[in-house]
């Protein structure tokens, strides 16, 4: 469902570029639940942006559902990404000016789905998610394990069938860590939804079917667990 | 060192307004090692803003060092966190245009400390944080758990007394935690700094003198621990 072939990415930085991910080879099947370790630094979120088609690489084909990305435009890619991929940014990137609930509408609109069914969607995103009573709220009215499940909820509403998360958890304390990792097992498990999670909590490690490590931008393990 | 007495912080919202904290009293002596815990949404953010100056409480007073912040001019407010605390933004809060090395330099500038100086204390935090090579980056050119540690090193490089930290290692691996954390606890136990942190990661919670729990605006646990 996603495939890497050959995959760099450097960054153009003085005389010397850095080389974020070199030659990266990789496959992942549909309905796999991958996580990704490393250290800070070692590539994670340079990854998932190649994955998610928000980042082209620098060499090598990135594949999703079959679709070589570098053969789409920018219009064809944004439409893959708004039917295929749920996104879950480090950074949240939640819309200010917009509340809560607005927020997780967002790509459902984008998708041109009726007002009155989206507004029940994000409703029910938001629910899942423990933010009910906050869907009206700004992110600026919100705490950051607030804002970070908001992200999580948008990703979720247009149904993805892959997930691609970035440190989904960091700002959230055990208990709420646990009901998202049953929400997103559960998902995982009933609908087949594929999911790669750059994480550095051992308890979302505990979950994962299969564990790949980057070090400076290369995959220095790749080991099939077998906990389902 | 800092003292909260009958400390309130409400926000008003639709016609019921959000009680972030709930009358708190709260003593913080020299060189405690003091983390809050407590789940998503109990206060944690709002306790750190109100202690580093940065927000009012809607009741009661706060004091650092003796003085009542409520009496306090905003300059005379900004002169005290230039003076006695470092302050470590859960969402970082970097300046974007400015370099790793002048975002770290930045509070030494507002000290009127030379240039030169500033320039060579900024590089000495950087490097206590793993940043060496980074000095010249901005922060789009930084991951995620660089940009963290950027944060952290301006929040050290004026030698404050009073370090209040939101989730400082939320984005860093367990190798780069413990780094950071060896690091905070030396210079606790060389230089008497007060540190109080909000974090998630049990972690951190190993190496406290004292845990604070939060739970609905209130604290409902306070234990001084023996692991010194
Ligand atoms: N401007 C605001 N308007 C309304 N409510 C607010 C505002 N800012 C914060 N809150 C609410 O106050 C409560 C405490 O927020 P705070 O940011 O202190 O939580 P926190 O413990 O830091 O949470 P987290 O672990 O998720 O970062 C939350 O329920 C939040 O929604
Ligand atoms: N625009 C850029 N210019 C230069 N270097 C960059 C740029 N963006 C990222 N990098 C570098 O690429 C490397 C990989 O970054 P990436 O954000 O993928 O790391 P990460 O594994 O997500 O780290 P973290 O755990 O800290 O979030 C880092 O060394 C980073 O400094
Ligand atoms: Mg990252
Ligand atoms: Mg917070």
């Amino acid at each position: 469902v996603v495939k890497l072939q050959g995959v760099s990415r450097s960054f153009p930085l003085g005389n010397k570029p850095i080389i974020a991910l070199d030659k990266l080879d990789l496959t992942l099947e549909k309905g796999e639940f991958v996580v990704l370790k490393g250290v800070s630094g070692s590539g994670k979120s340079t990854l998932l942006n190649l994955i998610g088609a928000i980042d082209d690489p620098s060499e090598g084909e990135v594949f999703i559902h079959g679709q070589r990305l570098s053969s789409l435009s920018d219009k064809q890619k944004s439409q893959l990404r708004s039917q295929y991929i749920g996104f879950i940014f480090q950074a949240f990137n939640l819309i200010p000016v917009l509340t809560a609930l607005e927020n997780v509408q967002y790509p459902l609109s984008l998708q041109k789905v009726a007002n009155g069914e989206a507004k029940d969607r994000a409703t029910e995103a938001l629910t899942q998610v423990g933010l009910a009573d906050f869907i009206n709220r700004r992110p600026n009215q919100l705490s950051g394990g607030q804002m970070q499940r908001v992200a999580i909820a948008r990703a979720l509403v247009t149904k993805p069938d892959i997930i691609l998360a970035d440190e989904p958890t960091a700002n959230l304390d055990s208990e709420t860590s646990k009901q998202l990792m049953d929400l997103l097992g559960s998902l995982n498990r009933k609908t087949g939804v594929t999911f790669l999670f750059a994480t550095h909590h051992d308890f979302v490690l505990s979950r994962a079917s299969r564990i790949l490590e980057l070090k400076d931008g290369h995959i220095i393990k790749d080991e099939r667990l077998k906990n389902l």
